[in-house]
């Protein structure tokens, strides 16, 4: 099972749309997805029509350890499962607090599921708390959804540090799979300045010892469109709601790429 | 002074853009403006072209009590003065966890300098951790932006409802002054539907002893501009950028709203 943390500090940029969407797009290529809900806003719940109010186990009672992780797996569409959250989830954080070893909680209570399906998406919420911990801990890659604008670009620096600790502290394994620019303008001198900031920040680190050295820029885009914000609204993915618009387009060629580890840069 | 918290766990809706702009449109009306960045990614200090790492007497130093008010403040335009942050600030919430009367330290240290500006406003950041509550109990006022999608709009009951529990058991002078809509763009069918739902939302509550039963849609929405997402990058506001485009207007408009209280809906 590949497993990937969907994450950025930096709210509203489409963590919670591309995890969404990235999953029903691999779906359709014949992936067996895990999706797990660690916002305590359950966003992504909502988003596959799943009401926080009628959750019973989900992502909180696994991180308290109040129920196994078979009981908080729910099947929502074919090939994707989900284990969901409610408001719960926000007292997680104080909760584990003095918890030993509370970062790794989530990665041995999913050991169990490796070999039941393909990929493993957790969509984060927007800070570097322990929520986010759990999935940097529990993952083995992170993809970083960013707009390419100037408040998106200034907590990279800051989300890589954070990963470089999880890594060298807790999870030796884990490194940053790649950026995916969302919302984007093509055409605003904006995009075009931030892509080049990026594309020779992820230069530099070409050859050298860090989590991010074999990071790349994904060559698909996910342009700005509004049938993505739409679709959420009916507790449906972009392939439900409009499958041939540009929204499902981009995730279907993200998730290609995604499988055919093709990401040159 | 009158005092206001700008405020959305939802991240990505316009709450550091709205702080930054507001606070410079007040300041050409002659009002003197008190700003507090009180997100620990220090996105409205970026904004106005101050340097996190060069901040040493900040919100965090106010709120572990270790520098008085007076030198964190630092004047950074004409009528416009801030409390910077830099990133210790997100250790501020696990500092604070076992202090007494935690959540009242901002207000009490604000105290002071009640007398010297017109306006406080106090960027939030996109949870409603300890730094929000922070801010709820220092401020008489909430300006909640909002971006005119749906998932945004799932968080509105639960902010409401923390509103609720501070004005019930910390500050009972706090209200929900109004919600502004952000990023908006016209035309679209989801727009329509948003606004709808928020507009039949509030007026269900005229009347009734909430804390947003008085609250309003602003009459003036900040359409979406890309001039907004370009002019942090200078370290400006929108005013020193481009003084006039739509985002200028936008938010001079705005702060008209807010000076004359005029709030019709
Ligand atoms: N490519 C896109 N085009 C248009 N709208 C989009 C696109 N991607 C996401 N959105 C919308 O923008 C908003 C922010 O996206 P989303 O909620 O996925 O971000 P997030 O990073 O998960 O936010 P948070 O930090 O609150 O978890 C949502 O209303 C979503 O519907
Ligand atoms: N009206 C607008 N038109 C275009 N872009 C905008 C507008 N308002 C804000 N932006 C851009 O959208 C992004 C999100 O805005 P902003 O950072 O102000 O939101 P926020 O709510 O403070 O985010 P966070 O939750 O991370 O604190 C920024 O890159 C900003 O430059
Ligand atoms: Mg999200
Ligand atoms: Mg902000």
């Amino acid at each position: 099972m590949r497993r990937i943390a969907i994450m950025n500090q930096k709210g509203g940029v489409g963590k919670t749309t591309t995890t969404t969407n990235l999953a029903a797009a691999l779906a359709l290529k014949g992936q067996r997805v895990l999706l797990i809900d660690l916002d305590p806003q359950a966003h992504l719940t909502i988003h596959y029509g799943v009401e926080p109010a009628d959750v019973e186990v989900g992502a909180y009672e696994l991180l308290v350890q109040s129920a196994l992780v078979e009981t908080a797996i729910r099947t929502i569409r074919k090939n994707v499962s989900l284990i969901a959250a409610h408001t719960d989830l926000v007292a997680a954080e104080s909760e584990l607090v003095s918890i030993v070893g509370r970062e790794m909680i989530l990665r041995d209570a999913l050991a169990k599921v490796d070999d039941d399906f393909d990929f493993m998406l957790i969509d984060c919420p927007p800070s570097l708390g322990l929520l986010t911990l759990n999935a940097l801990a529990a993952a083995e890659e992170v993809c970083i959804p960013l707009q390419a604008h100037f408040l998106a670009l200034q907590g990279l620096a800051k989300l890589l540090d954070t990963v470089s600790l999880v890594q060298a502290r807790i999870n030796p394994a884990l490194r940053v799979g790649g950026v995916l620019l969302c919302m984007f303008e093509a055409g605003t001198r904006l995009a075009v300045e931030v892509v080049e900031d990026l594309t020779s920040f992820l230069a530099e680190a070409k050859g050298r010892q860090l989590p991010w050295s074999e990071a790349c820029l994904f060559n698909t885009r996910i342009r700005r469109n509004i049938k993505l914000a739409e679709c959420p609204s009916y507790g449906q993915t972009i392939f439900d709601y409009e499958p041939r618009c540009r929204g499902a387009e981009d995730y279907l060629s993200l998730a290609a790429e995604v499988l055919g580890g093709i990401q040159e840069n």
